[in-house]
């Protein structure tokens, strides 16, 4: 899977995400990429959002919508919202993956339960970083 | 008038220990050239839109990630692919499902959106929509690579579904580390 969030000098932000979907899937079986607000979603007012890993617990969690949710209502942080989805909601159902979010201020953050995540960002301030392992 | 993208080439077994250099090189290289193709529109004054879909063509068009050129395969041997994307200003949205002739998946999700009053369209109806509004159609066989369908034919028969990127460890134990969906 692979995906991409980004935020323009008009502050809009856009999310998007392109998979192939999982090795030896039953034929016919869609992953959480297609489903707006499990693996893919974008919502100025908070922040934009792609994911990759197991797709049907990131569907059951309704995951990237629960991200922008918990930063929405119950006002978490970015990192925190991550955390929670990926680590007290997905990982015990069995679940693994990872989650890239860009936020309203254009603030980066990612986090993962797999052992690595490929992931890397360009600022216009002039940081930018690719990573592969923990 | 700051801006800035992320991306990801996907998540799963991926330990430094299972890689040679040159493939840590490869993944490097190309997810820099997804980041700077994305960058460059956002640099230009471009919509965040067409940065995450420039960023995401580069991605599909290498067989090193599971989307487009590098698909996996399902059990029956065939590729079928997935893609989304959303506009935070409005929530339009469009995403494909199941198609396998359509190059770049994200730019028939980006059709849909734009051109469509639907979000999301599945296999053949998709593919109709983006042969009739251009998009770069291809065979099936230009999925193919030789490693996504090792990685297929080791498993193939098992109830068993590894995360990305397991064609191109150096070990094939992982296999049987991961929970399956």
């Amino acid at each position: 899977t692979v995906g991409a969030v980004a935020i323009d000098k008009s502050g809009n932000i856009a999310a998007g995400t392109s998979t192939g979907g999982m090795t030896n899937k039953k034929y016919g079986r869609i992953g959480d990429v297609p489903i707006i607000g499990a693996g893919t979603y974008a919502n100025n007012l908070t922040c934009g959002i792609s994911c990759t890993g197991t797709g049907e617990y990131f569907m059951r969690t309704v995951a990237a919508h629960e991200v922008s949710s918990l930063i929405k209502y119950k006002k978490l942080s970015p990192k925190e919202a991550l955390h929670e989805v990926l680590f007290n909601q997905i990982g015990p159902l069995g679940g693994e993956g990872g989650i890239i979010l860009l936020d309203k201020n254009g603030d980066i953050f990612w986090d993962f339960n797999s052992t690595g995540m490929f992931r890397g960002f360009k600022k216009s301030s002039g940081e930018t970083k690719v990573e592969m392992f923990e | 008038n700051s801006f800035a993208i992320v991306i990801h080439g996907g998540a799963g077994g991926i330990k430094r220990e299972y890689f040679t250099q040159e493939q840590q090189d490869a993944y490097a290289e190309k997810l820099q050239e997804a980041l700077d193709a994305g960058y460059a529109i956002l640099e230009k004054g471009g919509i965040s839109l067409d940065a995450v879909q420039a960023a995401i063509n580069v991605m599909e068009d290498s067989p090193l990630f599971n989307a487009g050129k590098g698909a996996v395969y399902n059990s029956e041997g065939n590729q079928e692919m997935d893609a989304a994307i959303m506009d935070g200003k409005t929530l339009n949205a469009g995403a494909v499902a199941g198609v396998n002739h359509i190059k770049n998946p994200i730019l028939a999700a980006r059709m849909v959106m734009d051109s469509s009053e639907h979000v999301m369209l599945s296999g053949k109806g998709a593919e109709i929509l983006a042969k009739k509004f251009g998009i770069e159609m291809v065979d099936s066989s230009y999925f193919f690579t030789e490693k996504r369908l090792n990685q297929l034919r080791e498993i193939q028969g098992k109830e068993k579904t590894p995360l990305d990127h397991t064609a191109y460890l150096i070990k094939n134990e992982l296999i049987d580390d991961h929970k399956f969906g």
